[in-house]
């Protein structure tokens, strides 16, 4: 099973998925913004996985992104803290989400 | 020369310190705001200097904090991210700065 495609069935099998590390408090707030919301998510924690440095560049290969957190909403881009925080502001988070 | 003492003369002969992590937005925030306030700080990045780890448990033994940012006016503990803005709109930070 390589790390893209363990990628690829989480990124289409699970809602909301957080690529996340357990020590950062970016990725705590928007698993706190999720939680408020009452959205269930999946956070993958890459500092904790045993593949998730692997993991962590076929996220840089699939999204263009290297950093955590990494929000991804039924196999759709979102980004990161800022850019889910925006969406949010801007009424598009829950539409990805419903 | 140990980890503590080194800490000491850090912390005692820099106006502002901030123990940060490289890669962490917490602290690129605390930095964006010095560097907004023109307020000279030096950063010691824990993951990059040789000693890092040790350097945080000696903050720990010293501050109470272990986590990141770190941040340190004339001596005095200021707290993380939340503490250092927070003492931003009281006003507080630019007093401990003067
Ligand atoms: N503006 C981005 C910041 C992302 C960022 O810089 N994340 C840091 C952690 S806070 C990171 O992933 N650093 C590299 C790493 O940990 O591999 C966001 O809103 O998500
Ligand atoms: N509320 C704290 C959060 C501090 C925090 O959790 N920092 C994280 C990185 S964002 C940390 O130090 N984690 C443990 C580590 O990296 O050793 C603040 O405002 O500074
Ligand atoms: S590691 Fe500190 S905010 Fe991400």
């Amino acid at each position: 099973l390589s790390s893209c495609s363990a990628g690829d069935n989480y990124i289409t099998s699970n809602k909301v998925i957080i690529c996340s590390k357990s020590f950062c408090s970016f990725c705590h707030k928007v698993k706190d913004l999720f939680n408020e919301l009452n959205v269930p998510f999946e956070a993958l924690e890459l500092d904790l996985i045993d593949n998730g440095s692997e993991l962590q560049s076929a996220l840089l290969a699939k999204s263009g992104q290297r950093t955590v957190p990494n929000v991804y909403i039924s196999g759709e881009h979102v980004g990161g803290a800022s850019d889910t925080f925006s969406a949010h502001e801007r009424g598009d988070l829950m539409k990805l989400v419903n």
